[in-house]
């Protein structure tokens, strides 16, 4: 099946998102 | 398959698989048994997307700021961070150790990579731990079959690349047998 992969920086940019908060 | 037990919420990035923060605390001069290892292993909690994994470690002290005796450890829902555990116990673990101010950075690179999937390993990752000593910080992460050669190489080529470590760091793989085995039984040699 597909794997969900992310890098480094979008997993760093979803940091600011409200919805992390 | 297990259960999930949390789900992403609307608008969130889901991860690969669901992972759940521990953290234990060792009391200085207390050797710890097996028992009382799992004793003092405490859960934070669990997520299931990057949004709610952010809503964790965002209010979590950094390692390079904790002090003591101290870990964290981030594994795959439903995998305890212990050898005894099915998933762990025919697996072993990559240990890079750090000289004192690097654990914050490192830990974090190194659960990004985890929860990202950058590993590559199909699902031979269980977990990552941070320890906070004394004199040094340790870093590890736990996969599934020690045995497993091209996995163990794909991980250690993987944690060169994302902990973007000086040259010279010494990695260290250790199988957890062998790690039950030394904790039952130290080689007489420590004590000659």
């Amino acid at each position: 099946g597909t794997r969900i992969i992310y890098d480094r920086k979008f997993l760093l940019d979803c940091r600011n998102s409200p919805l992390a908060r | 398959t297990r259960k999930k037990m949390v789900i992403p919420g609307v608008g969130e990035h889901p991860l690969q698989y669901n992972y759940t923060f521990w953290y234990s605390r060792r009391n200085p001069g207390r050797p710890a048994s097996t028992q009382s290892y799992e004793q003092n292993i405490k859960q934070i909690g669990s997520f299931a997307s990057v949004e709610q994994f952010w809503r964790f470690y965002s209010h979590m002290i950094r390692p390079g700021d904790l002090t003591g005796h101290s870990d964290f450890h981030l594994f795959k829902e439903g995998i305890k961070p212990m050898w005894e555990d099915d998933a762990n116990k025919m697996g072993g673990k990559w240990i890079i150790r750090l000289r004192k101010g690097l654990a914050s950075r490192c830990w974090e690179n190194l659960i990004l990579a985890m929860l990202g999937e950058q590993f590559m390993v199909g699902e031979e990752i269980c977990g990552a731990v941070v320890s906070v000593r004394f004199q040094e910080d340790i870093i590890s992460i736990w996969n599934k079959t020690a045995s497993d050669q091209a996995t163990t190489a794909r991980i250690r080529d993987t944690l060169r690349r994302v902990l973007n470590l000086p040259p010279n760091t010494i990695m260290e793989y250790k199988t957890h047998t062998d790690s039950i085995k030394y904790k039952e039984s130290p080689p007489s040699l420590l004590f000659h």
